[in-house]
């Protein structure tokens, strides 16, 4: 995935058949990010991987003041990439036929 | 050193705690 400056990591063991997962947010690098950054450590959080959507969780950590409203699309991004990768490893474990 | 919970008003809770140790072997 592209280095947004943001990382984004599992914050449990994956057992490929939850669809709330626990993930870890935080900052690597902020001058990859626009507005000017508070560096608050690590967010933790859980996310649906059936129904939610990686923007809108940005979205809420920038009103919940994390984040500027100018980096709420890096953020997403970044989780967007994450749950991508969870989602093709979940497919990837998946026993082939039966 | 401590951790703190933020709720938003959606309702998601937002629990901020250290920085992972790998974060900082990378830098």
């Amino acid at each position: 995935a592209e280095d947004t400056g943001v990382r984004v990591e599992l914050n449990e063991e994956d057992d490929g058949k939850k669809s709330s997962i626990a993930l870890k947010l935080w900052v690597e690098d902020p001058k990859k990010l626009k507005g000017k950054y508070k560096d608050t450590g690590a967010i933790e959080f859980t996310f649906n991987l059936a129904n939610e959507d990686p923007e809108v969780v940005a979205q809420e950590m920038v009103e919940s003041g994390f984040f500027l409203d100018c980096d709420v699309k890096v953020v997403g991004k970044s989780i967007r990439d994450r749950v991508a990768l969870i989602k093709w490893r979940r497919e990837r474990t998946v026993s082939p036929g039966n | 050193s401590t951790t703190a919970q933020v709720v938003h008003s959606a309702g998601r809770r937002f629990i901020v705690s250290p920085v992972p140790e790998s974060r900082l072997r990378e830098q």
